[in-house]
């Protein structure tokens, strides 16, 4: 209903205006209906201005800073109405590791809510987690999970 | 609601039983590429009732089965089960008197398929309507598959919509 | 035919007047995300005579010009240079007798172009030419931009054909 | 025409059998036209097998496993045909760091052919390169290169 997606929409945006900054460490951005008349049928247009940069759509912005306006939104949507759990894959590929850090350390504080699992090969990701599950292949095309020791772990 | 444990048995690469045992808290899954990581995901999406073999990187459900390797015959059926407990409110009806549920899932090569629930058969739209009731489903916010965050920016205004609604 | 020297004045993130030199051998650029690293890229490719603002990842040429900052204004023009030398075999006619070639691109807000080769004025065709017949161009394959990788898999045989056939 | 397609069709797919298996350590690939009757218009299928596992469709590989066959078939081109220069904006992004070894095997084989430019957020990537450019935006929003220091490197 009209109504219902409404409330949601701005909870959403809310959460949305919030999260953004944290993750940029400053900046802001906001979500728009691209056709406020009709808002059973409105898509949702994205538009951010990380630090010190221009207001622009999230299209014109680098690799690695749209990932995270993009986990900005994830995060806002997931504050606002938390599922029991939440699965991350490989989600921090595209992040220089001082955004992957921002992301971990909103990643902690969201994770009381809900029971996080993470896939990752990035070592500051893995500090983060407390669990550690590896999986191999010691057998050739077959899987198996391995207890993992940070300090020596191949990957 | 938490997830207590996850087994699995000639699921994709799983072609030899394994158990992942949670213990609370953020859990992070690694190896070298191709072991194994996002297979478990998928495992994940499919106990929780995912019907759609599109979304689990397929073209047909058979796809799902261990496909055999060197040392390993191809498997004749694939069997996930997901064991959750529910510490504040307790589960839906009719149980809302366990501590501990334990969801099945069993593929059979040929096609037959098998769902319990303690190890009780039931229909698939009793496992999906378990999801759904404790807000867990299939929620396209709780599956963030490999290549999805890039997706949620150059899928564009629908896509993006479509994705809020679920929090709706 | 090596790349000498790359230069950028109010192309895109670059509003100050900015200078790559090359010596031989691989270069890595490195930086935090956001920081200008593909827009050097899209740079490279634009001087050697990219036409479609779509592969510069924008809508419309004008995009490209600086659009100013906090303490900048916005640029009227944008200009790249790239200087390059020829070892072996010595530039196509009529550069023949050249050590080296500096190829120069300039767009005006409002639209005008300017195109330069060792500072005599050319039109664009002579530099898209002078590319064509050095093997350089812009080929699929030696530009592989950011998330082209997942592509070449999931874009299917239509696209790949399209790459194979740039080395025909 | 035709005969100059087979031709290259022919010698990239030489290139890439062999490349296939110094990428993976083993196993082996290959590339097919969908259509062998009408090879103007027939599309190229990519079918692989690394080591231990069975032959199928690449679109069936792992997210990392899929990078490094496209990476595979790239370097085939590029040996087959090479171009003066190439430039690789982050292709690196999905491979563990036993994958980004072994191709940065291959690039400093292939670098003897060609001037390659590489954009990465990866170290190892880093330290093969004879020359590092740094990029960062000291006044926000404005680009500016600067030199650097593998050791002190913030990225
Ligand atoms: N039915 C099956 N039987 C056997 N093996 C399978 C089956 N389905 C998929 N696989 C294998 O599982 C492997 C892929 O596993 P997965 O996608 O989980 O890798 P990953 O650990 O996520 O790797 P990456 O880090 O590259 O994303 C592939 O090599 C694939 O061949
Ligand atoms: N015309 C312009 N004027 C000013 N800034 C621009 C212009 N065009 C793009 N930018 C800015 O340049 C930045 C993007 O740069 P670029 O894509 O090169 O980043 P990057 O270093 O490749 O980052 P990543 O590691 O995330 O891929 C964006 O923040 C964008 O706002
Ligand atoms: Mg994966
Ligand atoms: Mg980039």
């Amino acid at each position: 209903t009209k109504a219902r997606f409404m409330e949601a929409f701005e909870g959403v945006n809310k959460k949305f205006q919030e999260v953004f900054p944290r993750l940029f460490k400053g900046g802001k951005a906001f979500l728009l209906l691209d056709n406020p008349d009709d808002p059973l049928e409105a898509g949702i247009e994205m538009v951010a201005q990380p630090p010190g940069k221009r207001l622009q759509n999230i299209n014109l912005l680098s690799g690695g800073e749209k990932s995270l306006a993009a986990l900005a939104l994830l995060m806002a949507i997931f504050q606002y109405k938390p599922s029991p759990f939440c699965v991350l894959d490989e989600v921090d590929a595209a992040l220089d590791d001082i955004n992957v850090m921002r992301f971990n350390e909103l990643l902690k504080e969201i994770s009381a809510l809900s029971q996080f699992i993470v896939i990752t090969h990035n070592r500051q990701t893995m500090e983060i987690a407390e669990q550690l599950y590896g999986v191999t292949m010691q057998s050739p095309g077959v899987s198996q999970i391995v207890s993992v020791n940070l300090n020596s772990a191949p990957i | 609601m938490q997830m207590k444990s996850l087994k699995l048995h000639g699921f994709k690469s799983f072609g030899k039983e394994t158990d992942l045992v949670f213990s609370g808290g953020t859990s992070a899954i690694v190896g070298p590429n191709g072991c194994g990581k996002s297979n478990i995901v998928d495992a994940l999406r499919w106990v929780l009732g995912e019907q759609s073999p599109k979304r689990l990187r397929g073209k047909n459900m058979e796809e799902i089965l261990f496909g055999g390797s060197e040392h390993f015959p191809a498997a004749g059926m694939a069997r996930v089960a997901l064991t959750l407990s529910q510490e504040d409110k307790g589960f839906p009806p009719p149980y809302s008197e366990c501590e501990e549920l334990c969801v099945e899932r069993i593929f059979y090569r040929g096609g037959e398929s098998e769902y319990r629930i303690n190890r009780m058969p039931v229909r698939l739209k009793d496992i999906v309507d378990l999801f759904t009731d404790t807000g867990t489903g299939t929620r396209a916010y709780s599956f963030i598959e490999q290549g999805y965050i890039g997706e949620i920016i150059s899928a564009g205004p629908e896509r993006r919509r479509n994705f809020v609604e679920e929090a709706a």
